[in-house]
Formats: structure tokens, sequence, C-alpha cells
């Protein structure tokens, strides 16, 4: 898979 | 405050729901370097405790330091703040300012 757009990362808790 | 002199918060979120109910955003290495909470979702204990804002910075986590923590890294331990059974509550350091203070 393409490497993940670190920049747009968000983590949902 | 003068703009070098951010003022920061603690907010002390209980466990009320079964869920944070928090996302965050950014992490060491990216143009948010430290994490910014992008949503409240309504139901989880830091919509319950009210105290805590979409847009904030996240400082520390249980007397932790965000600073210099990847995404992953950072919301490991935030994840881990709020599966401590030894806590019923999760303090975070915030601060409405937008700076890698």
């Amino acid at each position: 898979s393409p490497p993940k757009d670190y920049e747009d990362e968000v983590t949902f808790f | 405050p003068g703009l070098l002199e951010p003022t920061s918060t603690l907010v002390r979120v209980p466990k009320s729901a079964s869920t944070l109910g928090i996302a965050i955003e950014g992490g060491a290495n990216t143009r948010q370097p430290l994490p910014r909470i992008v949503t409240i979702q309504r139901g989880g204990s830091a919509h319950n405790c009210g105290q805590l804002k979409v847009g904030q910075i996240i400082l520390e986590v249980n007397g932790v330091s965000l600073r210099g923590r990847e995404h992953r890294d950072a919301a490991r331990l935030i994840a881990e703040a709020f599966k401590n059974k030894e806590r019923d509550y999760v303090d975070f350091l915030v601060t409405d300012f937008n700076v890698a203070l």
C-alpha cells in the first residue's frame, strides 16, 4: 500500500 | 499573557463514559508538532467533562510531555492513559495557543 500522508493522520479515542 | 507566555490549563477528565471521545491530529515531525484536538464527540468522557475544546493543543497527559512524540506515540500514550485502571481520570495539560512551546 502507498505510504500514509503522515500530516493528515488523525486518531479517535 | 504575553505572546511568549502562552497559558496552559490542567483539565482532569473523569472516565465517565466508555470512550474518551476525542480525536487528535499532529505530532512531532509534522506541521502540527504537538497534538491538536480536532473532534470532541458527544457522550464521550471529554464531552461530559465540558472543559476540553476543539483546537486546543495537548502539552501533557498525566504529567507526561508529548513534546517530541510522533503522532502514533502520542496517541498510544493517550489511549493507555484512558485504559489504565489505576486512575478513574485522565489529566490533560492543554493550551489554546497553537505554539510549540
